[in-house]
């Protein structure tokens, strides 16, 4: 699984992963 | 809490004690959300319970490119309710950092 990491300029990092499959609603 | 389609889930087991969270945030209904979104998966961060402000970090993921300006509003409530939930639990289960 993927994941990349953002930091914001005020410090927080964000880490992007994917989504819990079973928490995906059917579209 | 209104279904904003964003939704704020914790990423770890809450124990009650410590003051920062971790919370994993990811679109389920991209149609609720004002502007164009690109669905880049969950976003995971940590949020200090007693210090920060939703809005805040709200702010930051659209600072960051994740959300654009016009939805700032939706994704504060989403990480607004959640954070609410959580106190409300720990303050029901009478946690000491609640």
């Amino acid at each position: 699984s993927a994941t990349a990491q953002v930091v914001h300029s005020a410090g927080r990092r964000f880490i992007v992963s994917p989504v819990p499959e079973c928490r995906l609603k059917e579209q | 809490a209104e279904d904003t389609g964003v939704r704020v889930e914790l990423n770890e087991e809450d124990d009650g004690k410590k003051s920062s969270i971790a919370l994993k945030l990811w679109v389920e209904d991209p149609k609720k959300l004002k502007g164009k979104y690109k669905d880049t998966g969950a976003i995971e961060f940590t949020f200090d319970l007693g210090n920060e402000v939703p809005e805040v970090v709200a702010q930051e993921m659209v600072d960051s490119g994740f959300f654009l300006e016009c939805d700032v509003k939706i994704v504060g409530k989403s990480i607004r309710d959640r954070v609410a939930l959580i106190k409300w639990r720990r303050a029901r289960t009478g946690s000491p950092n609640t």
